[in-house]
């Protein structure tokens, strides 16, 4: 726990004497350790480390009756303050439907949350239609239509020999005739390096023009995450991130680099694999889950 | 090579310091090659080719000797396991078609009952690779299949049998023990066949995936680590910093999600990649 750490390096410090400036590198090393743990990207921790100092500095905690505890409370105010602002829920386009689409690396979650955002706009008491675009995974169609029954919300699934684009641009077409007011459209895992697929996912983005396109990130993604990040968002401007799988121990430092660089926020937590376990964000639960 | 071809200053340490933690090796594994290198430099290594040689050799020592799969005498079981979407359904697909194209036996076990069409995944996978698959409704109880399962592969003369497990989160008390129990079943109902478990790993995992390797191995002992996924950006270091903590061999890597994108692992190419 960085608070005992942080405990012990003051406790140690004091040891020998009154506390001075420079023993507030100690106590930075420390926090260094913890955010890397936390798998935070090696270049945002440094950042985030010299603005740390200078609060440090410029609170004099050195001074302070407890300075562990202060340094934390630093810690945690910019971490939390870096994440963002606590999300307010999707906002509906102006003219309907409102487009979803999610893209992201293999296995993070992205089918498993189309079902959850579909089931939660329901909720709301919006109408949202999925879309069936994993067209090379097997049995990710199926998948999706299971997923969708669950929820409660039809599927628009491939027909003849349509490609993902095809499939994206009827779904829409779908919509607008069912009505239904919301799309979701579960794309192809794909690695922001493969350049037919991020062709691909381009030629849907522009075929449906969506009002979100979310990047479905793994809470336990490690260092390449950012650089991950900023390749799909070249491909598609990404306008946030879902985390998922949050309800395991990764403390999700890969989240945090990718909204520090990219400037975007994290919408939604994925807290478990029934569809029900779909949450809104909350920067500070998140800035404590990174400290550790 | 850039890293390489300048002098043995502090700012070479702190560079390699990054080039280590932005390869996911951790502070720990990091702190720990670099004190060694520290010490080669010392007994006079200097050219920047001897150091990255050194270096590699560091890497490689840590990761050990290539290690085999297991599978004699035969019937073989092999129990893959591992956090949601790391990759195992799909590394089992082409762990049956390379032991087909070796004229083994195979027969796959989808003792993932629980996440939706899972099953129906296998089978496709089953199709692709020519091998048969055991399976019950979904929703039933995994246990049953791998005993199901093992019955078949006892009866039909299988060499290897592949049993697929339900992606799980380490840290979920109930399901590390539903693994215990198939790790039961294998071992009541297949006394002294050999057993590979093998944790799927992504190749993408942060520092989380000591954790997983820890409460997996603390859950059943395992054999190996595949490394899915090394195909993409993320150099894999967490092997390295598993191999350091608990001596946990990488035995396969998948690079890609076509039925030939797996690979035996190669310790030195690996070490190599990661330093470039
Ligand atoms: N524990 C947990 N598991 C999750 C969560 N979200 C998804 N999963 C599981 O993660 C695994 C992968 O989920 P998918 O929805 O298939 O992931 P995907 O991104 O669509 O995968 P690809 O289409 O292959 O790229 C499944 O086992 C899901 O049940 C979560 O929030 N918590
Ligand atoms: N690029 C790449 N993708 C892979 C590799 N291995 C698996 N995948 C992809 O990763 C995604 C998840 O693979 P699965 O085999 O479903 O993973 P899993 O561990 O069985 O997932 P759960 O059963 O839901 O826990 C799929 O889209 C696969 O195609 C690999 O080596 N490289
Ligand atoms: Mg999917
Ligand atoms: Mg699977």
């Amino acid at each position: 726990q960085l608070q005992t750490r942080l405990g012990t390096v003051f406790t140690r410090l004091r040891g020998r004497g009154t506390l001075s400036a420079e023993d507030v590198d100690v106590a930075l090393r420390e926090i260094r350790l913890a955010l890397l743990e936390a798998d935070v990207n090696v270049k945002v921790a440094r950042d985030f480390i010299a603005r740390v100092r200078e609060a440090a500095v410029g609170q004099e905690i050195w001074k302070s009756l407890n300075p562990g505890h202060q340094v934390v409370q630093i810690v945690h105010s910019e971490l939390t303050r870096l994440l963002g602002e606590a999300h307010r829920g999707l906002v509906a386009a102006p003219k309907p439907p409102t487009v979803i689409l999610l893209v992201g690396l293999h296995g993070t979650g992205k089918t498993t949350t189309a079902g959850k955002l579909a089931l939660h706009l329901k909720k709301q008491g919006r109408h949202p239609l999925l879309a069936a675009a994993d067209l090379s995974r097997p049995a990710a169609v199926r998948q999706l239509e299971i997923v969708g029954q669950r929820a409660g919300v039809p599927v628009v699934s491939p027909e003849g020999g349509e490609d993902a684009v095809a499939l994206a641009r009827r779904a829409l077409a779908r919509c607008r005739e069912l009505p239904g007011d919301t799309l979701v459209v579960d794309s192809a895992g794909r690695l922001h390096i493969d350049e037919e697929l991020v062709a691909e996912l381009a030629r849907v983005r522009e075929a449906i023009s969506p009002h979100y396109t979310l990047l479905v990130l793994d809470a336990m993604a490690g260092q390449d995450a950012v650089r991950m990040a900023e390749g799909f968002h070249r491909a598609v401007p990404l306008d946030g991130l879902i985390l998922t799988k949050l309800d395991g121990d990764a403390r999700g430092g890969a989240a945090l680099s990718i909204v520090a660089t990219l400037g975007r926020p994290i919408l939604f937590i994925g807290t478990g694999e029934r569809l029900e376990a779909l949450e809104p964000f909350h920067p500070d639960r998140i800035a404590s889950r990174i400290l550790g | 090579d850039e890293l390489f071809g300048r002098p043995l200053d502090e700012t070479f340490y702190e560079d390699l310091e990054e080039t280590l933690l932005a390869a996911d090796l951790g502070a720990g594994t990091t702190e720990a090659v670099i004190a060694r290198l520290r010490e080669r430099a010392r007994a006079g290594i200097r050219t920047p080719d001897a150091l990255r040689r050194a270096l590699a050799e560091i890497l490689v020592a840590i990761l050990g000797e290539p290690a085999p799969l297991h599978l004699s005498p035969a019937p073989a079981v092999i129990v893959v396991l591992g956090v949601n979407g790391s990759g195992k359904t799909t590394t089992i697909g082409k762990l049956a078609h390379r032991f087909r194209r070796e004229g083994r036996k195979v027969l796959l076990a989808a003792a993932d009952t629980f996440r939706a069409a899972a099953i129906e995944q296998l089978e496709i996978w089953g199709q692709r690779a020519g091998v048969e698959v055991v399976r019950h409704a979904e929703g039933s109880d995994p246990a049953a299949v791998v005993y199901d399962a093992i019955q078949a592969m006892h009866a039909r003369h299988v060499d290897v049998l592949i049993v697929d497990t339900a992606g799980r989160l380490h840290t979920k008390a109930n399901l590390m023990e539903e693994l215990r129990k198939l790790d039961r079943v294998v071992r009541r109902e297949a006394p002294g066949a050999p057993v590979e478990s093998l944790l799927v790993l992504d190749a993408t995992t942060g520092q989380n995936g000591i954790a997983q390797a820890r409460r997996f191995q603390a859950a059943l002992p395992l054999s190996g680590i595949v490394l899915a996924k090394l195909d993409g950006t993320a150099r894999g270091g967490i092997a390295v910093a598993i191999a350091d903590a608990l001596r946990l061999p990488v035995k396969l890597v998948g690079l890609g999600e076509h039925i030939d994108d797996l690979q035996p692992f190669d310790p030195r190419a690996f070490a190599e990649a990661l330093l470039t």
